[in-house]
């Protein structure tokens, strides 16, 4: 059975993005079978893929018109790695959902019927708190929550924590944190060695080992609709995700 | 009667809060009457300003219990900046203002009876388009749109172009874009570059003159609770935030 990860974090542009994109793409060159959501309506980890959703179907109509996920597949530039994109109508499906008694269930239930065929499952979530996120938390084995080495981002922490307990008292007693992934860590910035600092302090193992640099070709990469390591294999932002997916697949060994 | 200015995108951490936080300082600094509105459950720019909001009402009671403005008006560190601040229980109001039928103007009645007091009121927003961002749209006069300089900011801004849009031809008319601001501008770096240029190719005079640099002194001083321009004021990033606030000041004269 695949590892079904929510790449979540309610605070804007910590990476979130970023890190599912890099992430599902160092872990199919190793061969893995990856499965990436895109559940964002601004869809970034679809473009961020290179792929245009106009005219296909995506994450939306499993949710609201329950189509199979498999029916929804795009293949990317990587063959071990398929995308559900998000589309425009994304947006409407919180107010759609409001009154359906099993609306936080509905990504689970649709999630159910592929799990099996992939190793890892990542769902890429907007900045919020809301049905979206919470279907995502509901429908996952863990949380991968990655967190921008700046102020705001360490005050937020508590609240995306505070979230995943709730959840997991009242809608998925399984769930667990996967791990906090530091990210745009700038080794010249004291900033970012206190954010750092207080992190592993707080967390201890909780937060991985590997650290993502603030790294320019990581930030080019999605005009060219790739993955960093498909447009800069050499640079220290791809190195950092291959170290972070061995880190991911080693911590899935131990379990 | 005061400017109603919402500070709005939905792609996260654009700088939204950054710009609303020094904006507003560094108008209160050249003696305007500046409001500040904290209107992201986050609550970044209450902490940002050093306010601890717990036991004071923020904003969540104007919207929801209809608590008067002045009420919930909070000190600042400058005499001329008062801030409503937000607190936890503002996660809670879309859901709770989902069926009633002025969900979208609870905003704009409460800040009718204050506007006249104040030169400036911004709203800062959360990264989303949903019904608080809705709320701020209808209150306000016009919208400052701040533009992280990287890819997938630029690919969101015909969104947050397009609601504008849609609230302006259904729910309040005379509402304007006020500006672009460019935010984390690295000179060194050819993205940056490519993203403002294609701003200006697009937008012409709506993107503001001014444009504000990645500044380490701008992500420093959120962990002291105090705006830039008084925590380092000879920083590159108070300067600007200085000049975006005589920019804005100047289009007003014109209008
Ligand atoms: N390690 C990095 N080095 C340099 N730039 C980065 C890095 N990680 C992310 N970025 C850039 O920072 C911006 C924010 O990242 P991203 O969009 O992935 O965050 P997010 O959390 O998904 O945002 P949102 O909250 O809008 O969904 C993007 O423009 C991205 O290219
Ligand atoms: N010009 C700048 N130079 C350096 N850092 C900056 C600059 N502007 C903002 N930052 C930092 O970038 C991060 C994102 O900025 P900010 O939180 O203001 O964005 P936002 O759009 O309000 O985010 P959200 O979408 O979560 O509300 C913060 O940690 C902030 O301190
Ligand atoms: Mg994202
Ligand atoms: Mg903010």
């Amino acid at each position: 059975m695949g590892r079904i990860i929510s790449v979540a974090n309610q605070k804007g542009g910590v990476g979130k993005t970023t890190t599912a994109v890099n992430l599902a793409a160092a872990l199919a060159v190793a061969e893995k079978r990856v499965l990436l959501i895109d559940f964002d309506p601004q869809g970034n980890a679809t473009s961020g893929l290179g792929v245009d959703a106009n005219g296909h179907g995506g994450i939306y109509e499993a949710l609201i018109s329950r189509r199979h996920i498999r029916d929804l597949l795009v293949d990317t530039e990587l063959r071990c790695l398929k995308l559900v994109p998000s589309t425009i109508d994304l947006i409407g499906a919180e107010v759609e959902l409001v009154d359906d008694p099993e609306r936080d269930t509905r990504l689970k239930a649709a999630l159910d019927s592929v799990s099996a065929e992939f190793d890892y499952i990542f769902i890429d979530c907007p900045p919020s708190l809301s049905l979206l996120t919470v279907n995502a938390l509901v429908a996952s084995d863990s949380v991968l929550i990655p967190l921008q080495c700046e102020y705001y981002a360490l005050e937020g922490i508590s609240k995306i924590i505070r979230t995943i307990e709730l959840i997991r008292s009242r809608l998925n007693p399984g769930i667990e944190v996967e791990g906090i992934v530091l990210t745009m860590f700038d080794a010249r910035n004291n900033l970012s060695h206190q954010v750092a600092d207080e992190i592993r302090r707080h967390f201890g193992s909780k937060a991985f080992t590997t650290v993502i640099p603030r790294n320019v070709r990581i930030s080019e990469s999605p005009s060219f609709g790739k993955p960093v390591l498909l447009y800069d294999i050499n640079s220290k932002g791809s190195i950092s995700y291959m170290e972070l997916a061995k880190e991911l697949v080693s911590k899935g060994d131990r379990r």
